[in-house]
C-alpha cells in the first residue's frame, strides 16, 4: 500500500463520515441525492462480493464492510427515517438513475478482463461508480443553498478519486505487471466529472463565499 | 505469468 492509496481511502472514509454526521446528528439529508446513494449501494454490493472468495488483508476486509454498511444505512436512513426523510429534496432529485444501470451492465458484459461472474460484476461496479455521482451533481446545481457538509462530502468524494489516480501512476512504475485499463479509464472519467464542481468549490473557498453552482 | 489484479484496491 502506498501513501496515495491510503490517503485516497481515508478521504473516501472521511466523505462517508461527513455524510453520516449530517444525517445522523443533524437528522437532515437536504441536498443529498438518494439516487446517487442507491447507486453507490449497488456499486459496493457488486464489487465486494469477493469478501466471500478472497482475502487480501484485515484492512481490506474491514474497509469493505465499512463502505457496504455505510452505503446501505445511508439509503435506509433517507428512505425510512421519518425526520431524515422529510428533509429529502424529492422534487429536485429527479435524475433517472436506473437508466445508468443497464448500459453499465451491458458494457461490463462486453468489455472486461475475464469473463467470470465475479469479474463481470466487479467491472460493472467500476463503470457504475464512474457515473454514480451524476444525480448528486445535478441536485447540487438545482439547490440554491448548498450547506457546508454537503459541499465537503462531494469535495472529499472527488478527492478520493483523484488520489486513486496518483496511486495507479505510482503502482504502474513500481509494480511490473500493474496495467489495468478498465479501472484507469473509468476512474479517470469519474474524476473528470468532478472538474466543474472542483472549480466552483475552490472559487467559493478562495473568495470565502457560499458555494453555489451556476444553473 | 499472470497480471497482478487490482482487486486488492477498494
Amino acid at each position: 500500500m502506498n501513501i496515495f492509496r491510503l490517503a485516497g481511502d481515508m478521504t473516501h472514509l472521511a466523505s462517508v463520515l461527513v455524510l453520516l454526521l449530517k444525517i445522523h446528528t443533524i437528522k437532515s439529508c437536504a441536498g443529498v441525492s438518494l439516487k446517487t446513494q442507491e447507486l453507490y449501494a449497488i456499486v459496493f454490493a457488486t464489487r465486494y462480493l469477493d469478501i466471500f472468495t478472497s482475502f487480501y488483508s484485515i484492512y481490506n476486509t474491514l474497509m469493505k464492510l465499512v463502505f457496504l454498511g455505510s452505503s446501505f444505512s445511508i439509503v435506509l436512513y433517507m428512505k425510512y427515517h421519518k425526520t431524515v426523510h422529510r428533509s429529502y429534496d424529492r422534487e429536485q432529485d429527479t435524475f433517472r438513475h436506473w437508466f445508468l444501470v443497464l448500459p453499465c451492465l451491458l458494457l461490463a458484459l462486453l468489455i472486461h478482463e475475464k469473463f467470470t461472474f465475479l469479474e463481470v460484476l466487479w467491472t460493472f461496479s467500476l463503470y457504475l461508480e464512474a457515473v454514480a455521482i451524476l444525480p448528486q451533481l445535478v441536485l447540487l446545481q438545482r439547490t440554491r443553498n448548498i450547506d457546508n457538509l454537503t459541499g465537503q462530502y462531494v469535495f472529499l468524494l472527488g478527492g478520493y478519486r483523484g488520489l486513486y489516480i496518483l496511486n495507479w501512476i505510482y503502482r504502474y512504475f513500481t509494480e511490473p505487471h500493474f496495467v489495468h485499463w478498465i479501472t484507469w479509464i473509468s476512474g479517470l472519467v469519474q474524476t473528470l466529472l468532478y472538474a466543474d464542481f472542483f472549480f466552483y468549490y475552490s472559487q467559493s473557498w478562495k473568495n470565502n463565499k457560499k458555494l453555489q453552482l451556476p444553473a | 505469468e499472470e497480471t497482478e489484479n487490482a482487486h486488492d484496491e477498494l
